[in-house]
């Protein structure tokens, strides 16, 4: 197939009671199903209007707050399915109980699509290897994939696993797991990975993907990791399609999902007022590298290393999610402007066509490692407007603009060629068709 | 134009080569 269908399912989740005490299997396993009633309907209504493939989320079956302990009888061992044929709908107890891995089975049987969902998998261990728990087995985080017969074609273990995720542990490799359909090749990760250069770059760069699964339990940080804008951007980034299933819990922040391509989103969901879960149905391109959109090859420093930088104002610090950024505002309607920070030089040039008096915007530069939640190197150049005309307050989280801008070009001296180009519009818009990257790394304003 | 106004427009770079190495441990709890 040269196009095909494909859903996400951004779910609010039904969490467990909180206790210290894990429950027994029959309880989790009523929990589960509440969830799986849920995705039951809504893989039923994705099926009708024509979807190849459906994602649900990261924790979109069990929820989360867990120990190691009370995770324990949500979990179901889940075979290798490059070791074994196997279809759970059929033949549930071959590899014992898999209550959870039967209902996924038949559903995505039952209704011929393929269904992604993110499940918990339990492997026992031998107290030799040094590496062994405590408690005698390892516990993963973990992505299955069952085909429209039910198979069971993919099973991905997380590799970077975020800070509060301590119930889990990693798999001593990352897993580059792949399968093949008439839509196209597809690969699959969780969340935090998508940090990272393995397995999410290699599954692109090396083995060649076309789409990527994305079940995600993302907590968004503006004004650069909301889930939309840089999902959105990752795969335009990386020219691949991205379906990207977030969890809806709006008190924890969770909320953005879509279907993106890479000449920008089909489809996305962003609420942070309700608390409703969200089908999204888009078509994409089964393989975008042969699509007359794909965009071969992206010199990211070519433009800002060939250029005179422009003027430089008076800079100032300011921090984005912890890290110090070197700034430089807006001081005029139109210029050109230049901010350095260590090897990384940003230019801007830009035309404000209706400029909000009480609004400020500036232009920042960060080259340095990010250690929170996590330890990546980063290159960022931003144009962003600032919570309030008080300098000090550039970087904070702000929702709403008013200043309209007529043209924007962007650029920066990058290290890398791993670059991936946000917007994000007033309300935490995207604005897919109203931007392009150049093919010497600017990004510039469509109109 | 755009259809509303800007919030941001960044170029998020990631250099990988950089990452420090990753610890043997797992995720310390939040």
């Amino acid at each position: 197939l040269d196009k095909y269908v494909a859903a996400v399912y951004e779910h609010s989740v039904i969490l467990p009671e909180t206790t210290q005490k894990p429950v027994s299997s029959e309880d989790a396993l009523k929990l589960m199903n509440k969830n799986m009633d849920i995705l039951e309907e809504v893989i039923k209504r994705a099926a009708a209007q024509g979807a190849h493939i459906i994602v649900t989320p990261e924790d979109g079956i069990y929820g989360f707050f867990f120990t190691r302990e009370t995770l324990y009888p949500y979990l179901e061992d889940i075979p290798d399915p490059q070791e074994v044929n196997w279809i759970p709908c059929n033949d549930s107890q071959r590899f014992g109980p898999a209550p959870v891995q039967e209902r996924l089975s038949c559903l995505a049987r039952e209704n011929a699509i393929y269904v992604v969902a993110n499940i918990g998998d339990k492997k026992p261990c031998n107290p030799t290897d040094p590496k062994c728990p405590n408690d005698g087995h390892y516990q993963y985080n973990t992505n299955v994939v069952f085909d429209s017969d039910g198979k069971l074609v993919a099973r991905y273990h997380k590799f970077n696993l975020f800070m509060s995720e301590a119930q889990f542990d990693f798999p001593k490799e990352p897993e580059v797991v792949t399968f093949n359909t008439s839509f196209g090749k597809f690969g699959v990760f969780t969340c935090f990975d998508i940090l990272f250069h393995d397995p999410a770059v290699t599954l692109v760069s090396e083995l060649k993907v076309d789409t990527i699964l994305f079940p995600t339990a993302w907590m968004n940080v503006l004004p650069h990791l909301t889930a939309i804008e840089f999902h959105s951007a990752w795969a335009m980034g990386m020219q691949v399609n991205l379906l990207s299933s977030n969890t809806h819990k709006t008190g924890m922040n969770m909320t953005g999902s879509g279907i993106y391509a890479p000449d920008g989103s089909q489809a996305y969901h962003y609420d942070a007022e309700s608390e409703n879960g969200q089908l999204l149905v888009a078509e994409l391109h089964s393989h975008p590298s042969i699509s007359p959109t794909y965009l071969h090859s992206v010199n990211w420093s070519l433009y800002a290393t060939a250029i005179k930088p422009f003027p430089e104002n008076n800079n100032f610090k300011g921090i984005i999610f912890f890290d110090e950024f070197t700034f430089s505002k807006l001081n005029s309607q139109a210029g050109n402007l230049t901010v350095c920070q260590k090897d990384l030089c940003c230019h801007l040039s830009y035309r404000m066509t209706e400029q909000q008096e009480d609004e400020v915007y500036a232009l920042g530069a960060f080259d340095g490692l990010h250690v929170v939640e996590g330890e990546y190197y980063l290159q960022i150049c931003t144009l962003l407007k600032c919570r309030t005309t008080d300098l000090q307050t550039c970087g904070e989280p702000v929702t709403i603009a008013h200043t309209r801008f007529g043209y924007f070009s962007l650029s920066g001296t990058f290290s890398t060629n791993y670059v991936f180009p946000e917007v994000l519009l007033s309300g935490v818009h995207l604005a897919p068709g109203e931007f392009q990257v150049l093919s010497d790394g600017q990004l510039i304003s469509q109109n | 134009g755009t259809t509303k106004p800007i919030l941001t427009v960044t170029l998020f770079g990631r250099w990988y080569e950089s990452d420090p190495p990753r610890p043997e441990k797992g995720p310390a709890q939040l």
